[in-house]
């Protein structure tokens, strides 16, 4: 897997948010372990995330997303594998 | 709503359940009501029945595990993932799991079983997520008053795009 979401360079994230976060669009949005190795299609998992969740499409791993991504929440994935 | 596949509901709509095993955090009695009741918002709008049956294979297999619990797609501890389940089908399909490292409760405190139970047996009858948020289906947990539960509008229209429309006699 990448080492990290693509986020803006400016954010306050850590690493550990980035891995987290990547974890949860593998597991819920199905990244694929191919394409991801660049970083577009992953942003791409990330905003398809912001829409379902309706935030604001960003693209970038904002703290509103993260306490999405924090929330307790059923194993189902939002995009089926 | 959204369905999970558009071939995936069950043929019959007299199904069975049986529960597999008990969390520790509740009473067997009060697994087996909270079970139940969570069946009833879904057969309280559809045609579908739920029959709880103690031994054999039932359509939807219930159990609470930890981690690794015999299929692909392992627990993560307290919090995060709190259960999942599979759509209508054979074998596997249909039967919903626990995480067992949740404190199950029947009350607002931590993780509410019924409201959790309720939701994977959305899935279980062949409903995908939804996108609106006041939706059963909404991926993620949050707590609603149980008493008195009236299952959202989002989640009858679809259970009735699936089975129809409760007959009344």
């Amino acid at each position: 897997l990448p080492a990290a979401v693509p986020v803006n360079p400016k954010s306050e994230n850590n690493e550990g948010d980035f891995q987290f976060a990547e974890g949860y669009l593998n597991r819920f949005y199905t990244i694929s372990t191919v394409k991801s190795r660049s970083r577009g299609p992953v942003t791409e998992t990330l905003k398809r995330m912001q829409s379902f969740f309706k935030l604001n499409v960003t693209g970038t791993l904002d703290r509103e997303t993260m306490e999405v991504m924090k929330r307790p929440r059923c194993g189902v994935p939002d995009v089926a594998k | 709503y959204s369905f999970l596949s558009s071939n995936s509901k069950w043929s019959t709509n007299k199904i069975t359940y049986r529960i597999v095993n008990y969390t520790p955090d509740l009473t067997v009695a009060d697994v087996d009501q909270t079970i139940a009741k969570a069946f009833k918002v879904w057969s309280d709008v559809s045609p579908l029945t739920f029959t709880k049956i103690n031994s054999g294979t039932a359509d939807i297999m219930i159990s609470f595990g930890t981690k690794s619990h015999g299929d692909l797609f392992p627990f993560d501890g307290p919090s995060g993932t709190l259960a999942h389940a599979f759509g209508p089908g054979s074998d596997i399909g249909g039967d919903a799991h626990f995480d067992e490292d949740e404190t199950w409760t029947t009350t607002s405190r931590s993780i509410n079983l019924f409201l959790v139970a309720a939701h994977e047996f959305g899935h279980a009858l062949g409903l995908d997520h939804s996108t609106n948020p006041s939706a059963l289906m909404f991926p993620t947990y949050s707590y609603v008053p149980t008493e008195r539960y009236k299952l959202p509008t989002d989640d009858v229209n679809g259970i009735q795009a699936l089975y129809g429309k409760r007959t009344v006699i």
